[in-house]
């Protein structure tokens, strides 16, 4: 990982006497290398190698004799005061029905965290009615009461003939009616680039009002997490992020990415595909696992 | 946009930019910069543009290569096995890999693979339905070698030309999820003593360098003989597969530009390489 890498560069560099700015640009170019090889963005890595590099030229390092060590920890404590400096749960402060509406890309993982998130909150003794909203791929609405069903949970029984948004506004109604404490809706995935659908959500939103929209994404996605990201947050003014398939070997440099360029938090991470695979996201784990 | 620029510290940046961005990679860009850098140190490109369609040609050559179009065997049914991660169309892509193949006459047969998660039979026969053509299913929860097995039976059984095995989504690094995809492949030779004859991979265009990790790893376990890359619908250019291309050699059968059944496209690295710029 990167402590290896700082190692081997400080050591080439340690013959020649004192270190240098020289030699600090030399070593920030090396972080900047393995940020974007853990597909952090570009820009938001250009970003983050700048803010160091006044730590890094400073006498905590020059005058170090362990230099790659207090790089690696300037590093480390600045990539987890990116990421969130504490751990940020739902917001459930509402009158209930509180509503959650989960958005994404296509097969980000919304409808099993859908599950999830009804798994968790149903262990927190809340009532949950999980509501189908995708109208448009094959089964998504047998998918989800599928998996309520497996948790013993509500699910909504969505009419797929009609719109999203009049699913959506029914479900509210349906969940005043029976009391129900959370309710969670599950959108279909969509290209942050189609306007009517980014528009379709907006209605929802619109209709609902959620305590939580939350934007759940994958976490081997590449350098376009920003673009995404940012599009969903300027649409929705998003106000979560739950990263998926943390259970692979992916570096999950985009959760950066998507930090830095929303500054919205990092709630949960899915780390599988059944039903209890959801913690919370801590910021000095992510650190970690994007810095090895 | 880069016209008749000089070519200097800026626009490299400029390019590498570029590059990454449309999750080329690290390696790969530096190596295609290093490697055209050279023509630009001996004079041979004069400008921005110049440079530009230099990089062009260099991705080009990588992936031209890899242009492949699938062919059916002589006789007997081709099996094709689609695999890949969790989420990144597989069921959807044979969905529409059905539809076009029976549009071109072949007697084709689908089967449901993936007994594991929630409604996945369910969306895939929909998707039968939708090409009129019959599928191979159990239960949920069912063994999918069996699955595996009794489709092939079929398809010798129904003279089908094309059977295309639907597998669940799985991480390459889950070694007893990997070893399942092995029994699945095993358990078809049994019928079919080449089968399958197809084994696709398929990767999301929105992925970044963890496809290389993918591609690797479920070619050591089932060796794959096809990529395809999906949701080049979106703005991501799915540049890591430039990197996959020069490492494993492996053909891109197939590009995925949408939800729609006929939002499939057989791979063109000439269309694929403008896009990114
Ligand atoms: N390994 C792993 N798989 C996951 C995780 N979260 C979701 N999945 C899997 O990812 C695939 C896609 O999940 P879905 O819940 O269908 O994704 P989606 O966002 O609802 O997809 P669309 O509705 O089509 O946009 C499924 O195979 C899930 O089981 C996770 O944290 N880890
Ligand atoms: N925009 C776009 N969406 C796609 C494309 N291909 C698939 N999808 C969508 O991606 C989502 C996941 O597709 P699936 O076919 O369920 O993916 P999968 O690999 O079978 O998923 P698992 O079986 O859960 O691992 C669905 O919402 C599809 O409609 C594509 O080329 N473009
Ligand atoms: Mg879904
Ligand atoms: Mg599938």
């Amino acid at each position: 990982g990167l402590t290896e890498k700082l190692n081997g560069v400080f050591k080439a560099l340690k013959g020649r006497g004192k270190l240098t700015e020289k030699d600090i640009d030399l070593v920030l170019k090396e972080i900047r290398m393995a940020l974007l090889e853990a597909d952090v963005n570009f820009k938001v890595a250009k970003q983050f190698v700048a803010a160091i590099r006044e730590r890094a030229v400073g006498q905590e390092v020059l005058e170090s004799l362990t230099p790659a060590q207090q790089v690696i920890k300037i590093v480390r404590d600045e990539m987890t005061s990116l990421l969130g400096e504490k751990r940020c749960d739902l917001d459930l402060g509402a009158r209930p029905p509180v509503t959650i509406l989960l958005t994404g890309l296509q097969g980000s993982g919304k409808t099993t965290t859908c599950s999830k998130l009804a798994r968790r909150l149903k262990n927190e003794k809340k009532k949950v009615l999980l509501v189908p909203a995708d109208t448009h791929r094959p089964a998504a609405i047998t998918q989800l009461k599928k998996l309520g069903q497996d948790l013993a949970v509500d699910v909504y029984n969505s009419d797929p003939s009609i719109s999203p948004l009049e699913i959506s506004r029914k479900a509210l109604e349906y969940a005043r009616t029976n009391t129900f404490d959370v309710v969670l809706i599950d959108s279909a995935g969509r290209l942050q680039i189609d306007e009517p659908l980014m528009q379709e959500l907006c209605e929802i939103k619109e209709a609902v009002d959620p305590k939580e929209i939350l934007f759940v994404a994958d976490a081997m996605t590449g350098q376009e997490a920003v673009n995404v990201a940012l599009e969903f947050d300027k649409v929705l003014d998003i106000t979560g992020v739950i990263l998926t398939k943390l259970d692979g070997d992916a570096r999950g440099g985009a959760a950066l990415s998507i930090k830095a360029v929303t500054g919205k938090p990092l709630k949960f991470i899915g780390t599988g595909e059944k039903s209890d695979a959801l913690e919370p996201f801590y910021p000095d784990r992510m650190a970690s696992r994007i810095l090895d | 946009v880069l016209g008749k620029k000089t070519i200097d510290e800026d626009l490299i940046e400029e390019l590498e930019e570029v590059l990454i961005g449309a999750d080329i990679g690290v390696k790969t860009s530096y190596d295609i910069l290093e490697s055209v850098g050279d023509r630009v140190r001996r004079k041979e490109l004069g400008d921005a543009d110049a440079l530009k369609n230099a990089i062009k040609e260099e991705i080009q050559a990588i992936l031209h290569r890899e242009e492949s179009v699938f062919t059916f065997k002589p006789e007997g049914p081709t099996v094709m096995m689609v695999v890949g991660v969790n989420g990144v169309g597989k069921t959807t892509t044979i969905g529409k890999l059905a539809l076009r193949y029976k549009k071109e006459g072949k007697n084709v047969l689908i089967a449901a693979g993936d007994t594991f998660r929630a409604a996945a039979i369910e969306q895939l026969q929909i998707w039968a339905e939708r090409a009129g053509i019959d599928i191979v299913k159990h239960h949920d929860g069912a063994d999918p070698a069996a699955v595996a097995y009794d489709s092939i039976e079929a398809a010798k059984a129904r003279g089908a030309d094309l059977l295309i095995v639907d597998t669940a989504g799985r991480l390459h690094t889950k070694i007893n999820l990997m070893e399942e995809l092995k029994k699945i492949k095993r358990v078809m030779t049994k019928v079919i003593p080449d089968a399958p004859h197809e084994v696709l991979l398929v990767v999301d265009a929105t992925t970044g360098q963890n496809a290389i990790s993918q591609a690797k790893l479920f070619n050591e376990s089932v060796g794959l003989t096809g990529l395809a890359i999906t949701k080049l619908d979106g703005t991501p250019k799915g540049g890591v597969i430039i990197a996959i291309a020069d490492e494993l050699d492996i053909p891109i059968r197939y590009i995925g530009v949408g939800e729609g059944v006929e939002d499939l496209r057989d791979f063109n690295a000439a269309e694929f390489v403008e896009a990114i710029f």
